[in-house]
């Protein structure tokens, strides 16, 4: 059964991207096939895995039901990790999109043939800064919602509006069944109270939601990008890898006591 | 002559909001007399100046043309600077401004009787991380773009989508005068490469309209809008109070020499 997680959070540069990446590539490490999706007009998760915009290659004429999403797959420099990348063009989908029928649903009805298929185990969605119809789409179309949260105040402060949203999703039947697949703490600098504070705030209210892998500040992620590779590429053995290799195992832990 | 300035960047959590915050406060300092409005759903500029979220407080009504901007304006804890803060509903702008008579223009036209009243030296508006009608608003109405840029490698990247809407929008017509009022970089930590590599970078393309004046990686600034102060009341002899007093008096220079 294919599980599709979407990457959120409207909150601006929190790591969605970094962390889309790089779970993808370490649960790809662990043989599971998995398909990331571009959902960014910003194109970061096409650009980090060393691919370059493609006009028609994203995924917004799927959205507006021209093009069927299987066509736009591409394999990366990952084993068993494919993509489909983001354009310039998907900065419009939102107002085209919301032009059209059953508005929010349209990456869902998009997916359900490769999710019928099986033929991967994980479908993820980076999704960009907001709460917008992409984004949307993303919730709408997902088993579960992944929350990477920087330990900062401002972040803090944008997860009761997501928490809100989602059960607004929850109730008013557009995915009645959306959990949260977890929350992971991002770019952690343990030498400063502010982060110590911020993911203590975070445990005390979410529990068992919250990851204990906890993802260190480290510059080796921010490099690995201008060279479009992910972290098991780039620098395979750091700390930032290891990381993300344990929070893929912690991933498919929680998945199988599901 | 009001000066009206929007502080925008698509890219997330480039620091537009620290910016647009202590930049104002600077400003303030400098005994400018100055609005900042937020204009970002997030509410962060509102929470960073000590407010809470004002049912019917926002832009919202501003921009739907059901109240005046003058009504919205609220004097905050730094002298001659004053807010309008920003609400959940500025979510459901976008949609609902999408529909209506000049769209673009909204803001603009909120804020003539202000301008021409010359209460304030400097308007500024902090954006969310899009480029959606919120953001196009503030750019159809500012006189000048401030951009904060993070010293990393996906805002690089974001940078010439954001120099391509900006040639759009002269040319296009919406706002023909616009100009760059300056780049600044912020979260700059001077002991990795990848910072001075993005600044070199930066200042090659860009030259002259990229500040001198660098913000540093400082936790005191993270840790500010927890008390919802800026830089200034907070931590005023550090090193954030003392660069975004130097980018103020930066940009006060460059006005002068305009
Ligand atoms: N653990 C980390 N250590 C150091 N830098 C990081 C880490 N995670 C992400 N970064 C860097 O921080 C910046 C923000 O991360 P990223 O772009 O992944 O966030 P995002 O939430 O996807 O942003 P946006 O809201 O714009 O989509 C990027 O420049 C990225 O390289
Ligand atoms: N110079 C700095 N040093 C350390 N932390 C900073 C600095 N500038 C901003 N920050 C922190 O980095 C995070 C991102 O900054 P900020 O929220 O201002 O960016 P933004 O561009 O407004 O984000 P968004 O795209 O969500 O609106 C915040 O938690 C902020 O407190
Ligand atoms: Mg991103
Ligand atoms: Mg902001």
């Amino acid at each position: 059964m294919t599980r599709i997680l979407a990457v959120a959070n409207q909150k601006g540069g929190v790591g969605k991207t970094t962390t889309a990446i790089n779970l993808a590539a370490c649960l790809a490490e662990l043989h599971k096939r998995v398909l990331l999706l571009d959902l960014d007009p910003q194109a970061n998760a096409t650009s980090g895995l060393g691919f370059e915009r493609i006009p028609g290659g994203s995924l917004y004429e799927v959205l507006l039901g021209e093009k069927n999403l299987g066509d736009q797959i591409k394999p990366t420099a990952v084993p068993r990790l494919d993509l489909v990348p983001s354009e310039t063009d998907l900065c419009g989908a939102e107002i085209e999109v919301a032009r059209l029928d059953r508005p929010l649903y349209r990456l869902r009805d998009a997916l359900r043939p490769l999710a019928d298929e099986n033929r991967y185990h994980f479908i993820l969605t980076d999704c960009p800064p907001s709460l917008g119809l992409l984004t949307m789409n993303a919730l709408a179309a997902a088993h579960a919602l992944f929350i990477p949260l920087q330990c900062e105040y401002y972040a803090l402060e944008g997860l009761s509006t997501l928490d809100r949203v989602l059960a607004d999703i929850r109730q008013n039947g557009i995915n009645p069944t959306l959990e949260i697949a977890g929350i992971v703490m991002t770019m952690f600098d343990g030498r400063t109270n502010l982060a110590q504070q911020v993911v203590a705030e975070v445990r005390r209210h979410f529990g068992e939601r919250v990851f204990e892998t906890v993802i260190p500040r480290s510059v080796r992620l921010s490099e690995a990008p201008g060279f479009g590779q992910p972290i098991i590429l780039f620098d395979p053995q750091g700390s930032g890898a290891q990381t993300y290799r344990a929070l893929a195992r912690e991933l498919l832990k929680k998945e199988r006591a599901r």
